[in-house]
């Protein structure tokens, strides 16, 4: 793993030496290494290299550590600045309710995750509602629908043959009508490049306004992972993501690409099939995890 | 001479870029540069210009690992496809693309509903039945995926269907219990039908990276996978991470998903794939 591998790389050097760009130039491409193997972005990994490369040189080796260790401190604490130290909330509306759009590209875990989160809510004393706006995948409203009866929450389902910016838009006029104060809109999946269902998501986000809209990524993206973010980033000014199949073992370097380009917070991580809660994003273990 | 060494070496940074942007992961990519950067220095490459065609007809010839008519034509129907792997990837998808493919060659396909554990499963795969015209076996939700596959083969036998294909739960190779069961459903259907499952096809999502790796090898030793099928090759994901995985495990890519729709499917080829790699 990386920490034996920066032991070798370091046997040389012992405590009082300072670290320079000669010493911890082999170092970096052990990490460099690292990250792409856990499918950190190519560019994203050159940028983060050269933060720790401006942080790590001419800092003193310590006394109570290895050199190698000097720089996994270094690289892991950078890491989860990158990440995201501070714990991002879920934002509620000024008045209710509160409309949280989850979008993604396909088989993300969106469907799933809306069902958590309309759990966890239910739980906390909300009283959430399910809009069923994927009208394309077959039996997609009979899975919220399902999903919706597990957890006794109610589902809006008007159909297949309404359009889901229609479906939305009518669902939280349906919402205030009924005391509903979180309205949790589960969209079909779809591609970037999609122009056409691209802009259907910014139809549905003007016509209801949501307090939060999630991008939900699958943890086992590899280096596409740039180009999903920034474009739903771009399209839609997303206000977090929500990382799922964090169960696997997948190293997870997506959830650095993403947050790299968007800036966003990851708010949420996505643990299992069923329908326990999503847990909330634990910076210094992602940063652990992806290094190995 | 200076100059040109300069200008090589940014030719192979910008290939090192390019590969490892495909997912085509550490390892291989440092073998292919190595192996590159060898030809160069005995120059059995002319020219650094003439690289990346070297490298797209290797790649290519590492993928033109086992052709695809060979499997089904020496034994009696159905013949039985079995399809798995992790969640969400589009297997249940694929299985109606495939029954379409040979719905169109005047096959009869029989579809087993072998998610009997998340919502909404059974009827998705009913639903493409319907517009493919394919027979659906199914049971109760929450039932015995062995059990359903069992009924499936003992129907599919009688009633003289062409094709079966299975469709199983998606689930993580890392959950033990999980990967028990599809070696179960795998056994089962062995015994109702002596050499069945005839195909195994590993459903892997051109978006992943490393992790497909991990995934396709430890699916490969629970049960016999005989391909791979690569799917959502229409986003900009360069599905990279098949390479290693036919180079090291021997397992030819099959086919490829290119879309949503039944007729998004398209048998695998090396020639176009390597080439899409350096677009
Ligand atoms: N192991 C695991 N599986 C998950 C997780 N989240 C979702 N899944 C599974 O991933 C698969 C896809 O989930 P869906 O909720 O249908 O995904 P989706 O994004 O709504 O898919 P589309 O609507 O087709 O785009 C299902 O098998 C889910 O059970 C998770 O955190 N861990
Ligand atoms: N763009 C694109 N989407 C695809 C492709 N194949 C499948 N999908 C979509 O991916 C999503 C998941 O497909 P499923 O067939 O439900 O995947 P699955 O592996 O059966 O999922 P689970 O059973 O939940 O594990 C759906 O929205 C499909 O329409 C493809 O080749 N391209
Ligand atoms: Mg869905
Ligand atoms: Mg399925």
């Amino acid at each position: 793993n990386l920490t034996d591998r920066l032991q070798s790389v370091f046997k040389t050097l012992r405590g009082h030496a300072k670290l320079t760009e000669g010493n911890i130039a082999e170092a970096l491409r052990e990490v460099r290494l690292a990250l792409l193997e856990a499918d950190v972005n190519f560019k994203v990994v050159k940028r983060f290299i050269n933060q720790v490369q401006e942080r790590a040189v001419g800092k003193e080796v310590f006394k109570s550590l290895t050199p190698g260790q000097q720089v996994i401190k270094i690289v892991h604490e950078e890491l989860v600045d990158l990440l995201g130290r501070e714990k991002a909330a879920m934002v509620r509306a000024p008045m209710p309710p509160t409309v949280v759009m989850l979008v993604g590209l396909q088989g993300s875990g969106k469907t799933t995750s809306c069902a958590k989160l309309a759990k966890t809510f239910k739980k906390e004393g909300r009283q959430p509602m399910l809009v069923a706006a994927d009208i394309y995948r077959p039996a997609a409203i009979d899975q919220l629908k399902t999903l919706g009866t597990q957890i006794d929450v109610p589902v809006y389902a008007p159909g297949t043959d309404i359009n889901p910016v229609e479906i939305c838009e009518s669902g939280l006029a349906a919402a205030k009508r009924e005391g509903i104060d979180t309205v949790i809109l589960d969209t079909a999946g779809r591609l970037h490049i999609d122009r056409a269902l691209m802009d259907e998501l910014r139809n549905i986000k003007s016509k209801t306004n949501p307090s939060e809209i999630l991008l939900v990524a699958d943890a086992m993206t590899g280096q596409d992972a740039v180009n999903i973010a920034q474009s739903f980033n771009n399209d839609l000014d997303i206000s977090g993501v929500i990382l799922t199949k964090l169960d696997g073992d997948a190293r997870g370097g997506a959830a650095l690409s993403i947050k790299s380009v968007t800036g966003k917070p990851i708010k949420l991580v996505g643990m299992g099939e069923k329908l326990d809660p999503l847990e909330v994003f634990h910076p210094d273990r992602m940063a652990s995890r992806i290094l190995g | 001479l200076g100059e040109r060494k300069d200008i090589t070496s940014e030719i192979l940074d910008d290939l090192e870029e390019l590969l490892l942007l495909s997912d085509i992961g550490v390892t291989t990519t440092m073998r292919i540069m190595n192996g590159l950067r060898d030809k160069l220095r005995k120059n059995e490459i002319r020219d650094a210009c003439f690289v990346r065609g070297f490298i797209r007809s290797e790649i290519e010839s590492i993928l033109n690992y086992g052709s695809i008519d060979t499997l089904w034509e020496d034994h009696d129907p159905p013949h039985i496809i079995m399809v798995v792997g992790v969640n969400g990837v589009g297997k249940t998808t694929t299985i109606a693309k495939l029954a379409r493919h040979y719905r169109d060659q005047g096959k009869t396909v029989f579809l087993a509903a072998g998610d009997t554990f998340r919502a909404g499963a059974i009827q998705q795969l009913q639903e493409w039945g319907k517009r493919v015209n394919a027979e659906v076996i199914s049971q109760a939700e929450g039932s015995d995926p062995s059990a359903v596959a069992w009924d499936a083969v003992a129907a599919a036998k009688s009633r003289h269907a062409d094709i079966l294909i299975i469709d199983t739960a998606g689930r993580l190779h890392t959950q033990f219990n999980l990967m028990e069961e599809l070696k179960k459903v795998h056994r089962v259907v062995g015994k109702n039908m002596p050499g069945a499952p005839h195909e195994i096809l590993l459903v892997l999502d051109a978006t992943t990276g490393q992790n497909a790796v991990a995934q396709a090898r430890l699916f490969s030793e629970a049960v016999r996978v005989t391909g791979i099928a690569l799917t959502k090759l229409d986003g900009t994901a360069k599905g990279g991470i098949v390479i290693s995985i036919v180079n090291d495990l021997k397992l030819p890519v099959r086919y490829i998903g290119i879309g949503e729709r039944m007729d998004d499917l398209r048998d695998f080829d090396p020639r176009t794939f390597a080439a899409a790699l350096f677009e």
